[in-house]
């Protein structure tokens, strides 16, 4: 199961939708200071269920949806999906038989979210539980932020281990 | 389970004892239990750069850190493949030697993890096979362009 | 006293002011009072990187927090010119504009106060007059060597 | 008053004597990881009066004695010196009259500190009253540790003017 697309829309500073694909095993993002690129790291923990606006560096959940710029008036409501290649039928269960899968997430100023699986809608435990065992989650081992690599460096052996059971 | 944790930490201790010297170019590292019971222990690292005696952790350097952690995380991977993998600048603090040996190991890894990674260093860059390029030309709003590496490298100095 | 905490405030505020938008190419900065009275509100930073809206400092980049903390240092520095300044890696998360925009800024402050930087950054490395390398030809134990510039691009690839 | 050399030994990993001079106002330190560049930061904040093991990296006081290494055996004692060239005779009082001013700090295994000014024995609090109202200190925004730099923008409001006082 490969990432093959995030497609954001309203998010943070992408208030025009923008797919960024991702060709091989090896993708590279790069561009200056304070152009996005971090923002694509919180597009893609936001629509796998993170909940804490402080984990994306906000103060409110709203946070995430586009405030504005010199030019450009705020939007409403920001979304985000993410699609995976199933070609192999890693995911198992009831998505064994899909090739492609799509996980998104829609919220508003209101706060309330929405979450899609293939298009239809379903709960956020359902898309929790998607990635279940796969080792991937909001705050997995599989996403490094910025400036938190030595974290685990720092962890105290309790955190360790937690970290090494939420692997197994 | 006590059977899974056993399990669990004997690989990855197996596999960071195989990463560490490869990403640092010598020394070992390997991880250590803090009691006896499989169930409710503590887990610690601990690591010697080549050349170095075994100390703490924390009076490792900034670099000495960032790589120590980045073989713990490439070890866990190897256990348990997530289907991908992003990295936000883990290669900040490392020097020349350094970024080029993790280059070598990530584009080794790549064959069964998918890494997607940003980096303003050059090197990193290069190890890439496609590389997308975020650009705010309209101030305040990000866009995407496809870059190639010479370009990116350009586009790194706008 | 009241008098003198408003003179400090008055001037970083407008060494703030003057800095940030040489720093970033653009764009404002300036200090907020949280409370009434001199002697016992807070202070925040308010910043509006060029093109942008202003907005609360967490949601900016790692760069430009890195940047901004660089304008509030000199800025506090023109007021109370310590002897020296050590900074140790302040360019790490900085792309090549702002590095450039940052060792200029350097050079010009180097004529009040003296600098000893440590970088991995060669466009940063060029700004340096005199430069030491630190290296480890014994494992474990420090030593300094003189370099120039081109002999230490070279040794930062050890 | 400039900082002409700092002189270590024994201190981390600068077992032998070291000294780094200073020869300008654009003085650039570079090396690889883990070769020892921090550890000069980490000598000048110590000899300023720093008395927490922990902003030194270590878990002990004696931590900042050189520990050994793969070939060499641990030392005794940890010694670091600054000169600084003070013909412009900045620091006032009694030390005006003098061109170079030395501040120097030894500590061995037991734990306890000496200090010296200009060779001669002193305590602690004479060499932080040297640097009172120069912004110079352990502590002081004059040194900015590695990865520290932002630490000023998530300080909170408080904390921002104490550091704003410092420097008054
Ligand atoms: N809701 C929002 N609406 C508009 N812009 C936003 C929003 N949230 C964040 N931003 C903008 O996004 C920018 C930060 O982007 P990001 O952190 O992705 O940068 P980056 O490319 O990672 O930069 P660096 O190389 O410095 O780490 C900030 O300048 C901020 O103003
Ligand atoms: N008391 C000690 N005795 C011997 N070695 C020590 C002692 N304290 C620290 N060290 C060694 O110093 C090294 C760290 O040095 P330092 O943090 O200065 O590196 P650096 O040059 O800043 O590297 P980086 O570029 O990664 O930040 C560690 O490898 C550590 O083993
Ligand atoms: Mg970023
Ligand atoms: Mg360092």
């Amino acid at each position: 199961m490969r990432l093959s697309r995030i497609r954001l829309a309203g998010f943070k500073s992408f208030v025009d939708p923008v797919t960024v694909h991702l060709r091989s095993n090896l993708v590279g993002i790069l561009g200056p200071n304070g152009c996005g690129k971090s923002n694509v790291i919180d597009a893609v923990r936001w629509v796998m269920g993170e909940s804490a606006a402080s984990r994306l560096r906000g103060e409110a959940m709203s946070d995430v949806i586009f405030s504005g710029s010199a030019t450009r008036k705020p939007v409403g409501q920001a979304s985000v999906e993410l699609v995976f290649d199933n070609a192999e039928g890693r995911l198992g269960g009831a998505w064994a038989s899909y090739a492609e899968i799509s996980v998104r997430r829609l919220v508003n100023r209101d706060g309330t979210s929405q979450y899609f699986l293939n298009g239809t809608r379903c709960r956020r435990r359902d898309v929790t539980e998607l990635f279940l065992g796969t080792g991937l989650g909001p705050r997995s081992y599989a996403i490094v932020e910025q400036g938190m690599i030595s974290r685990v460096i720092d962890a105290r052996p309790e955190e360790l281990r937690a970290f090494l059971e939420e692997a197994a | 389970t006590r059977a899974r944790m056993k399990d669990t930490y004997e690989r990855v201790d197996a596999d960071l004892q195989a990463l560490f010297p490869r990403l640092f170019g010598g020394g070992r590292a390997w991880l250590a239990m803090t009691g006896e019971d499989l169930l409710d222990a503590g887990v610690t690292i601990m690591a010697q750069p080549p050349g170095k005696k075994i100390g703490s952790l924390s009076l490792m350097s900034g670099g000495e850190k960032a790589l120590t952690a980045v073989a713990l995380v490439f070890a866990i991977f190897r256990l348990n493949p997530a289907p991908f993998c992003m990295l936000d600048e883990v290669d900040a603090p490392l020097d020349e030697a350094n970024v080029g040996r993790f280059g070598r190991l990530l584009r080794e890894m790549s064959e069964r993890v998918q890494f997607i990674f940003i980096t303003h260093n050059k090197a990193t860059m290069e190890v890439a096979e496609h590389l997308a390029g975020v650009t705010m030309h309209e101030p305040g709003v990000s866009r995407l362009v496809d870059v190639d590496v010479a370009e990116a490298v350009r586009l790194a100095a706008v």
